[in-house]
């Protein structure tokens, strides 16, 4: 464990909740992807089915418990408790264009043809894509709450994060985890253009985020 | 192919 890859889940942590809370205190889900959500809940399904076969820490046991917890919290927040205002026409991304290439490309590109090995890399690979639905959206309706980039922010810098993490890693002690690289610099991408467009609308006390 | 044994990232 070092610093970078603790802040990065700190800075997942904190992203995860921020949406939370926000969903939670204002009783309502709009400008919020569903299907992103959905997505990072199988993400974390598929990722950490490990949690019974393998133990590496209590934090990391701990981790995995929490995130699936909260991820599903949100997923139920979004289409049960707070459905009525959860506007599904804008949420009109066709995530059969993300599933079908990534279960693909782990089919074809994994460490190993096994169920867990399989499933963990279809994880890797979806959550390099799984926040297309919500900046999909945001594109849509041209606008996001502040405190939706605030969780886009702490989303973004949780992945810039992991980077500096293998960076370290590779250098302390000769990790490269290949797969989880390339689909994470893949995945920090997606999050440049946001992070410019955050620091130039948002943070300049804007309040709405309103794309030009 | 850098196998992975384990994988002890979230």
């Amino acid at each position: 464990m070092n610093i970078f890859r603790l802040a990065g889940d700190v800075c997942h942590l904190v992203a995860i909740i921020i949406l939370l809370l926000k969903i939670w205190r204002s009783r309502s889900c709009a400008g919020i992807s569903g299907k992103s959500q959905v997505l990072f809940a199988i993400v974390f399904t598929t990722r950490y089915l490990d949690l019974f076969t393998v133990f590496i820490s209590p934090y990391n046991t701990i981790m995995k418990v929490v995130f699936l917890a909260l991820s599903y919290a949100t997923v139920y927040l979004i289409y049960m408790r707070f459905r009525n205002t959860f506007n599904s026409e804008n949420d009109s991304f066709r995530l059969e264009f993300l599933l079908v290439p990534v279960i693909g490309l782990s089919f074809l590109e994994n460490y190993a043809f096994t169920p867990l090995e399989i499933l963990w890399t279809f994880s890797i690979f979806l959550e390099s894509v799984a926040i297309m639905p919500q900046l999909f959206m945001i594109t849509k309706t041209g606008e996001a709450e502040s405190i939706t980039t605030h969780y886009l922010f702490f989303l973004g810098l949780y992945r810039a994060l992991y980077i500096a993490n293998w960076v370290w890693r590779y250098h302390t002690e000769g990790f490269f985890d290949q797969i989880a690289v390339v689909s994470g610099v893949v995945q920090t991408i997606f999050y440049i253009d946001f992070f410019y467009l955050y620091v130039t609308k948002v943070l300049r006390g804007r309040g709405k985020m309103t794309l030009p | 192919d850098g196998g992975e044994d384990e994988h002890d990232e979230l």
